[in-house]
Parts: C-alpha cells; sequence; structure tokens
C-alpha cells in the first residue's frame, strides 16, 4: 500500500528535533 | 540489554521524493534561469526542517513562486508528465495573503506529500503558489485532463482538505488552455 500520512500525524513531526 | 523503540530513530519514509522549487523573477534572466531547484526530501522530518529553514509564502517579493513536484518533473507545463495536464487553481484575494496564504499553501504540501488522493495520488505532478499583487494563486498539477475520475477526486478531497467552504468553487483547467488563453480567464474543464 501507499505511505499515507494524514495532516495530524505529519503535524506532530513539526517541531520534533529530527534524527541524524 | 536496552532496548530501542524504532520510532525514535527512523525518520518517517514518504511515499514520493520530492522537490522543492524557487522562482524568482529577474528580468534580465530567462524564466528557466529564474527558476531554482532548493532542495530535496523523502522523509517526513526532512521535509518539516526544509518548510521550517525558508520564508513562509507570504513573506515572498511579490512575482516569487515556491512549487513541489516530485522528483523528475519539472515545474513547467513543458514537462513530458505536465504537457497533457492541468491545475486545481485556488485564486486568492488581495487580503487573503494575510488571512489564508500560509494555512492554503501548508495545507496543500500536507496533501501531496502525504499523499491525501488515494490511488489517484499517483496523478498528481506537483503544486505551486504564485505570489503576486493582483492576488495570490495556489494549485494543484496532475497529469492528464482526461483522467476525469482522478481529476474529480483530487479535487474533492482537495477542497476537504483545506475546509474551503462549501458554497466556494474552484475550477480545473488544463494546461494547454492556461496556454494559449488570449483573455485573462481559462474555461474549466471541472468545478468541484
Amino acid at each position: 500500500g501507499k505511505r499515507q500520512y494524514d495532516r495530524g500525524f505529519l503535524l506532530a513531526f513539526q517541531f520534533m528535533p529530527a534524527c541524524i | 540489554q536496552e532496548i530501542v523503540n524504532p520510532e525514535a530513530y527512523i525518520k518517517h519514509p514518504l511515499q514520493n521524493r520530492w522537490s522543492l522549487w524557487f522562482f524568482k523573477n529577474d528580468k534580465s534572466k530567462t524564466w528557466q534561469a529564474n527558476q531554482r531547484l532548493i532542495s530535496k526530501f523523502d522523509t517526513v522530518e526532512d521535509f518539516w526542517a526544509l518548510y521550517n529553514h525558508i520564508q513562509l509564502s507570504s513573506n515572498l517579493m511579490s512575482g516569487c513562486d515556491y512549487s513541489l513536484f516530485k522528483d523528475g518533473i519539472e515545474p513547467m507545463w513543458e514537462d513530458e508528465r505536465n504537457r497533457r495536464g492541468g491545475r486545481w487553481l485556488i485564486t486568492l484575494t488581495k487580503q487573503q495573503r494575510r488571512s489564508d496564504l500560509d494555512c492554503y499553501w501548508l495545507g496543500t504540501l500536507l496533501c501531496l506529500v502525504g499523499e491525501a488522493f488515494d490511488d489517484y495520488s499517483d496523478d498528481v505532478c506537483g503544486a505551486v503558489v504564485n505570489i503576486r499583487t493582483k492576488g495570490d494563486k495556489i494549485a494543484i498539477w496532475t497529469s492528464d485532463y482526461e483522467n476525469r475520475e482522478a481529476v474529480t477526486h483530487i479535487g474533492r478531497v482537495y477542497k476537504e482538505r483545506l475546509g474551503l467552504p462549501m458554497k466556494m468553487t474552484i475550477g480545473y483547467q488544463s494546461h494547454a488552455d492556461t496556454s494559449t488563453k488570449s483573455g485573462s480567464s481559462t474555461k474549466n474543464k471541472f468545478v468541484v
């Protein structure tokens, strides 16, 4: 299946520190 | 033994790799030279790293565009994947630059990277925001204006996701019509 992400899920990551 | 939750260290992969382009209107250069690739990303985390780093659309100078396209598709009508396509167009009033532009553009980006259009997401090529004095524009570009089912599904979901009022309609225009139009308005092939 497709990797679908809804708005709420995506927004939850906006200010999460990104891992490297 | 320490058990590590993979959620904590694996980035969330997107279905597609995306390219963000920036257009700055410099009249001494060709249209193509003014279109610059900023960066590519293919994870949720890298999308936000880029988005948080760049200017909001509402802070751009008039004549500028952002375009987000699937990797390998250039943000122009002439690209093979766009040639037979068209766009769902949202035209904003001058006042909406302050109230709605950034929210609608972010909503558009989230529809793209999150593959909001189900099986019809494959028809999506990208999206463009045009910053213009007379009124800003946001559009989702799809690959084939004759794919009625895909085009109308994308339009309906797009309108719903942005939370546009029921009474507000948005139109879909083919690039062929837009590029050959003589007046200021292009006829709509579909409306939702």
